[in-house]
């Protein structure tokens, strides 16, 4: 079990069409 | 080679391990290969979504932030794109539709935050994730449950549309009262076209093959209901849209069978058990459309009565349905212009727009109740059919 009395990092996360630019690169890679 | 000893059930801590260089192939073989008809009917309901969220759990357990936040995106991504790719099969769409809830769901029950914790077994309190808070990933992760509910209403609408005029207004299932035709007044459909027509039985088998398919995918109940509720209004609105541009549809039988085509609704709710989930009041505009076609039109008292009954129609509606109303019979009358004067008087201190067509593109607002689950994530095992012996669990 983890020490409650240690703060979880939060992860910033980019908007939904942001994700998709991130990703067209790995798109262009596959086939 | 190390032998493989089977380890007890409680011995495993609900997470999966896998090889970064393997994430990939985790999503191409959970997500996008996967046929909601094919592999995945015999799984658990929602399994998709906790494999996901188990290696997850193993990502944010070994501290490693890029190894969670590539996973997280690689998730939302091939969701995406499978949508976009299968976007206009029902059961795809309600699949994932499932599944991105349940993820959200597994991310607010293991946040480690207390207002999510309540329901959870001491077990499950310890599953909790450890190094990382995911509140900006729910966030994106509710959009993406948005976008698919708002697809999975276009996908039913395009294949309830084309029935819903001939099975709620065309087609006659009480020949006993409707016999009589308007007069002058021709069929609209061919007999050739009558093989092809749908009936209201039609829509309701339509009904219950949504609903069934929701159900087997592990779709929230309070979900299912604002899809259903969805569906009545659009049932109703293209079918009061009708009526209200088609003179044939505007007459006492009409009013009959539409009344008793909206009990039939009614049935089905029930049957169901959906009667309180705020469908059938979406269909008063056209029970009071149906209504508004059998009660008297003559007198003082029946305008007084009209306008009492009809609070869900607007004045342009109303007027439009007096103004197409056609008696079947010698024993009726038209509506008169003097009657309709009438009842525009008395109704224009109302305060409405002007519209006299329903928006049957409306959406109503979606919300996505969390939903905690009692499964222990320790019991999950991967079916072989999944192609994932690559995870390990842990």
């Amino acid at each position: 079990p983890r020490p409650s009395s240690r703060p979880r990092i939060l992860l910033k996360a980019p908007t939904l069409a942001e994700m998709e630019e991130m990703n067209i690169s790995e798109e262009e890679e596959s086939p | 080679h190390p032998v493989n000893i089977p380890r007890r059930e409680k011995d495993f801590q609900g997470m999966l391990e896998y090889k970064k260089e393997d994430e990939l192939k985790l999503v191409k073989n959970l997500i996008l290969e996967l046929k909601p008809r094919g592999v995945a009917v015999n799984l658990i309901p929602g399994l998709p979504a906790y494999i996901l969220f188990m290696c997850l759990r193993h990502a944010d357990y070994v501290n490693d932030d890029q190894k969670v936040r590539t996973l997280l995106t690689s998730t939302i991504n091939s969701i995406k794109k499978i949508l976009k790719k299968r976007g206009d099969d029902f059961e795809t769409v309600s699949f994932w539709l499932a599944n991105t809830c349940r993820f959200l769901h597994c991310l607010k029950q293991y946040s480690g935050d207390e207002a999510f914790m309540k329901h959870n077994t001491q077990r499950q309190n310890e599953h909790c994730l450890s190094n990382f808070d995911l509140a900006e990933y729910r966030q994106v992760i509710s959009d993406l449950a948005i976008q698919i509910y708002q697809q999975l209403i276009k996908c039913m609408e395009n294949i309830l549309q084309p029935m819903i005029v001939s099975g709620m207004l065309e087609h006659e299932t009480i020949q006993g009262v409707s016999g009589v035709k308007p007069t002058g007044l021709r069929k609209r459909t061919s007999s050739i076209a009558d093989e092809g027509t749908y009936t209201l039985d039609s829509i309701l088998r339509q009904l219950s093959a949504f609903h069934s398919t929701m159900c087997q995918h592990g779709t929230d109940p309070e979900l299912i209901k604002q899809v259903v509720k969805q569906q009545f209004y659009i049932i109703g609105a293209v079918t009061l849209n009708n009526l209200l541009l088609r003179k044939d549809m505007c007459s006492w039988s009409k009013g009959m069978q539409i009344r008793y085509n909206v009990s039939q609704l009614e049935e089905w709710l029930r049957d169901k058990g959906l009667m309180t989930c705020g469908a059938k009041e979406t269909l008063e505009p056209l029970i009071q459309a149906a209504q508004l076609l059998q009660v008297k039109k003559k007198t003082d008292e029946d305008a007084e009565a009209i306008c009492s009954m009809c609070l869900a129609l607007t004045t342009a509606q109303i007027v439009k349905v007096l103004n197409l109303y056609t008696p079947v019979n010698e024993f009726e009358e038209r509506v008169s212009v003097a009657f309709i004067r009438t009842i525009q008087t008395r109704l224009r201190d109302r305060c409405e727009s002007p519209q006299l067509l329903m928006d049957t593109k409306m959406i109503y607002p979606v919300t996505f109740p969390f939903s905690p689950s009692s499964l222990a994530l320790e019991t999950i095992q991967i079916p072989g059919s999944l192609n994932l012996a690559f995870l390990t669990r842990v």
